[in-house]
């Protein structure tokens, strides 16, 4: 289907397709195929193969063109949390961040704030186990927000560099859930300046247009700086982050490829607008 | 919503006298929007819009005076009657014991409806077990270890073994202990991961369950259709059960799947509670999915 010389009413038909079982979602797709329909107006673009380039380079520039670190500095206490809807890869995300962070040679410390799923906190052991970094735990059942705030004291106590803060998968329609994600924010904020430095919304790539609703909810109560795209080593293509991009400013930082630690990659707007199309 | 949207697309072309057919196109691309912002899959929708625009042209729609309306109830029957009946019936094995696998992608709810499902089975009367085939998961098996500590529903598990022999001696232990079904939670897992559908298909052969279920998170995307499909045809489902429908997603995956697996949707899991697993309810969906 690349290599088509004209630009007619079938191509655009196909780009409709692509985007749309992408994730997109029509508005965002329509938007995108109106600015290709003014181009090509406006004589700017004379085959089908420059159609798609700029629908590309469209979409890139939605996610902001470039890559774009996490908001990690050195000499400071970092706090990154890590918030989402059940199953999403929250717990699993953590356990690699962990890890790379350990690796580059920082002082990684984990907190255990999800006291309520079964076997929340012996899962997010395992992974510290493997990323080699403490973690710090309750008792099931015990209040999330006391478990961020024991483990920034002891972060502040031992000189730690990154926190990283694992909470339990919640639906975003759920108003005592999000409160009580609200009151963990809150104490984040109290006990150190600027923070949280990154409030990072785990994305599924499966999820279709509830992902906008996702990341409007939990802004709201989190402030969210930054997504997260996991399990884009499925078919799923993740669109739905294009759709997000467009209406909110938040950037996708990074994207879940699979089940093992090393399964973590930066997020290239480029890279994922080709695979797009493939 | 839909309804509104359609009166007002209605009302615009009121003044015109007579209703043509492309009136009625204008109001197929309402209901297709409002399917699509649904997460109903694009050719899914597509097949669904010519059979609506089909039956609208073939009613006395052009003569009603509530047009309208009349396009609602279409696209709501159709939409009910492809989402299909509610039909919460597992089979049940006259040889004890009755043997459900449940599998699906990573995250979409399996470990907990292991629990529901089996708590679900207890309130009918069935003596259930619990088979823990996710040996790859960290803490998978002490998950479902706590699930059947907190419904009181005996868990057996091989440790990290080989799923496929877990779910025999599972099978044996049933049999041993009087229980007269047993519940296998296998691994997450992708449908083109070859190694591990091969593995699903080894347990399948090796336990021959009677009733395999596929869960499938309600807010799932245009993705939907590739996952049953491609489970549909490698393991052979039986039935699907949709979690996380107590979020807002408007669930029209549901739809998707229903239309290329034709295999019935048997449960909705509505909640994290291992209460709650409820029958489905096709009418109560297609309002749903029509927003
Ligand atoms: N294929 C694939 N699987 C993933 C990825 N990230 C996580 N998973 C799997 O998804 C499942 C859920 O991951 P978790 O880390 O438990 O998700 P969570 O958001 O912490 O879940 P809750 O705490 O229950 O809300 C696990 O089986 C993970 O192994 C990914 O990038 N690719
Ligand atoms: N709100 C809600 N949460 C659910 C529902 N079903 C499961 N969950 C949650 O979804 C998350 C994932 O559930 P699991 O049972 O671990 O999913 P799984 O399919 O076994 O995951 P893997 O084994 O990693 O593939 C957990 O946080 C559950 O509590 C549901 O119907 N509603
Ligand atoms: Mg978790
Ligand atoms: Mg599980």
């Amino acid at each position: 289907f690349l290599g088509v010389p004209k630009i007619d009413e079938d191509l655009f038909d196909d780009l409709e397709e692509i985007l749309i079982t992408a994730d997109l979602g029509v508005q965002t797709s329509d938007d995108l195929l109106e600015t290709l329909r003014q181009k090509v107006r406006e004589d700017k673009l004379h085959t089908g193969d420059q159609v798609i380039e700029a629908l590309k380079e469209e979409m890139a520039k939605l996610l902001g063109d470039e890559i774009v670190p996490l908001n990690i500095e050195e000499g400071r206490l970092n706090i990154i949390l890590v918030v989402g809807v059940n199953g999403v890869g929250k717990t699993t995300l953590v356990g690699k961040l962990a890890n790379r962070y350990q690796a580059e040679g920082y002082k990684v410390l984990v907190a255990a704030a999800d006291t309520f799923r079964a076997a929340a906190i012996e899962q997010l052991e395992i992974w510290c186990e493997r990323a080699g970094v403490d973690m710090i735990k309750h008792q099931a059942g015990a209040d999330p927000a006391a478990v961020v705030f024991d483990t920034i004291q002891a972060g502040k106590a031992r000189g730690t560099d990154v926190i990283l803060i694992d909470t339990a998968g919640r639906l975003h329609n759920k108003g005592h859930l999000m409160d009580e994600m609200n009151k963990i924010y809150r104490v984040i904020k109290r006990e150190v300046e600027d923070a949280p430095h990154e409030t990072l919304l785990v994305l599924d790539a499966t999820t279709g247009q509830n992902a906008v609703l996702q990341a409007k909810a939990f802004d709201e109560v989190s402030n969210v700086t930054a997504l997260a795209l996991t399990k884009l080593d499925g078919t799923a293509k993740g669109g739905i982050v294009i759709a997000i991009s467009q209406q909110m400013d938040i950037p996708v930082k990074l994207v879940g490829l699979g089940e093992g630690i090393d399964d973590l990659r930066d997020f290239d707007p480029s890279v994922f607008v080709a695979a797009l199309f493939d | 919503n839909l309804s509104e949207k359609l009166q007002n697309t209605f009302k615009k072309l009121r003044g015109k006298g007579r209703l043509t057919e492309n009136d009625i196109n204008e109001a197929m691309r309402e209901v297709r929007l409002a399917l699509l912002e649904a997460d109903v899959n694009f050719r899914v929708t597509r097949d669904f819009i010519n059979k609506v625009k089909e039956k609208a042209l073939g009613s006395d729609i052009l003569e009603s005076l509530t047009p309208g309306q009349q396009v609602v109830k279409i696209v709501y029957d159709e939409l009910v009657e492809m989402i299909g009946g509610t039909q919460s019936k597992l089979t049940v094995s006259s040889k004890i014991p009755t043997v459900i696998m449940l599998v699906g992608l990573q995250g979409a709810g399996k470990t907990t409806a292991t629990g529901k499902l089996a708590n679900y089975l207890r309130k009918s009367g069935k003596k259930p077990l619990l088979v823990a085939c996710d040996v790859y998961r960290p803490a998978a098996i002490e998950q479902l270890h706590v699930v059947g500590r907190q419904l009181n529903i005996p868990v057996f598990d091989m440790g990290q073994g080989d799923p496929a022999e877990i779910a025999l001696k599972g099978i044996d232990q049933a049999l041993s202990q009087g229980r007269d079904t047993v519940l296998l939670d296998t691994a997450g897992r992708l449908h083109i991961d070859d190694e591990m559908m091969s593995e699903l298909i080894e347990i399948k052969e090796e336990a021959k369950p009677h009733e395999i279920l596929l869960l499938v998170d309600a807010m799932t995307g245009q993705d939907a259709v590739n996952v049953a499909d491609s489970f549909n045809s490698q393991i052979g489902i039986d039935g699907i059960i949709l979690t996380k429908m107590d979020g807002d997603t408007r669930g029209g995956a549901a739809l998707s799947i229903k239309a290329v697996t034709g295999k019935p949707i048997k449960f909705i899991s509505a909640g994290e509670k291992l209460d709650t697993l409820e029958p489905f309810y096709p009418d109560r969906l297609a309002q749903r999915i029509l927003g």
